[in-house]
């Protein structure tokens, strides 16, 4: 079963269209592996990204060198992913 | 688990596997023998039946309606959503004035699992699966975005040709079998006026087109209708959606569900991004399934309504 420790799902607010373009570029970036939930629309739509725990700190990194601000929308994925299995069973129980 | 004996003791506020859906489903046929039954229109790249309710109080090939749920099938909240719009639907027939006019008038035609063996991925191997489960030669990624498959500007910019993408259009148009089967359903039956398509979570409404930025013919009143539909749907919670065309309210995306049912005449052709208001995305609390569906359902009937007082 494919888990998510230390997976984070980042919420990235780009200032203005130059920062959009920057966040459109991260989707050909494929070292990163990351898993775009809601990608880039307009830039009042923020854009939440999944990042793997081995490229969360470059990515940071990167978003921070370009001024990009962003918050931790989801600390740990698979500690929601844990109670959200937790929920199902006890509901089903 | 303690498997529900009806449709009434089933748990429409939390999360189910696929065989739960499946059991409710024909649960939900056998206790409404006149009003709903069950087509499998095909069957998934692994085997699973592609089952479809059919929602009708007779006549021969109505003019109808389709709802499809779970294409994407880690947005959970939407085969959820699918289920409870089931229930609402045998519930209110005979007792809502609006639903009952529609269904005396035309069928309704739903969807609710629409990447089954996708879903079940999801529950088993990987939270996270979003495309169909069909590997691809010559790759070892596997899966399709079945929302990028349809013959509407295929291999046009907003879908990728890698298969390790998430949004990986796949070899050939309709080459998934989940596309396919409604492609084939869709055409043999010729008589749907409505085709809505619905993902989770960004809270949009739209229509075509999404692979070009040239207006459908229709766009004037498509607009009007996604108006007042998403001012239904926030006047229960007050979630508030944005709505207009795919390619200028979310991204260009070619290959898409109702660029190609648009295209074949199915004028009220629309797509939802459900909610989450907070902060979960794909993994929104059960807790947010019911009020979820509640508010969807203002905005479909909304587009039934409209459809079935303008039926072309």
């Amino acid at each position: 079963k494919e888990t998510f420790e230390g997976h984070q799902v980042l919420r990235i607010v780009a200032k203005d269209e130059t920062q959009l373009s920057l966040i459109k570029n991260l989707e050909d970036m494929v070292e990163f592996e990351l898993d775009f939930w809601r990608g880039v629309t307009d830039v009042s739509t923020p854009v939440d990204v999944r990042v793997p725990f081995h490229s969360l700190q470059s990515v940071k990194i990167h978003l921070e060198s370009r001024d990009i601000e962003y918050s931790i929308m989801i600390e740990d994925l698979q500690v929601m992913l844990d109670e959200e299995q937790q929920e199902m069973e006890s509901a089903a129980r | 688990t303690a498997e529900p004996r009806n449709t009434d003791s089933f748990d429409f506020s939390r999360y189910h596997t696929i065989s739960e859906i499946y059991s409710f489903q024909d649960m939900l046929v056998a206790e409404n023998p006149n009003l709903v039954s069950k087509i499998v229109i095909g069957q998934s790249y692994e085997g699973r039946p592609l089952n479809v309710l059919k929602f009708s109080t007779g006549g021969t090939n109505r003019p109808a309606i389709w709802i499809d749920t779970g294409i994407h099938s880690r947005e959970w909240v939407t085969q959820a959503s699918g289920t409870w719009f089931a229930k609402k639907i045998v519930t209110d027939y005979g007792r809502d004035p609006a639903i009952t006019a529609i269904l005396n008038k035309m069928d309704i035609f739903l969807e609710m699992v629409t990447n089954p063996d996708g879903y079940y991925y999801t529950h088993n191997s990987n939270r996270m699966w979003r495309k169909t489960r069909k590997p691809n030669s010559g790759s070892s990624c596997v899966g399709v975005d079945p929302n990028r498959n349809w013959d509407a500007g295929f291999g046009a910019p907003g879908a990728s040709d890698n298969p390790c993408s998430e949004t990986y259009r796949g070899p050939s148009v309709h080459s998934e079998s989940e596309v396919k089967s409604i492609v084939d359903f869709v055409k043999s039956h010729s008589n749907f006026k409505a085709f809505v398509s619905i993902h989770s979570y960004s809270q949009m409404l739209m229509y075509p087109y999404g692979y070009t930025k040239t207006p459908c013919k229709d766009q004037t009143e498509l607009h009007n209708l996604a108006k007042k539909a998403i001012t239904d749907l926030a006047s229960l919670y007050g979630t508030s959606y944005t709505y207009g065309s795919i390619i200028n309210t979310i991204y260009q995306a070619s290959g898409n569900t109702i660029d190609w049912t648009y295209d074949q005449g199915i004028k009220y052709s629309y797509t939802f991004e459900l909610r989450d208001t907070g902060r979960y995305g794909f993994i929104l609390p059960a807790d947010q399934i019911i009020p979820n569906a509640k508010e969807t359902w203002l905005a479909l009937m909304a587009i039934m309504d409209h459809t079935s007082k303008n039926i072309y």
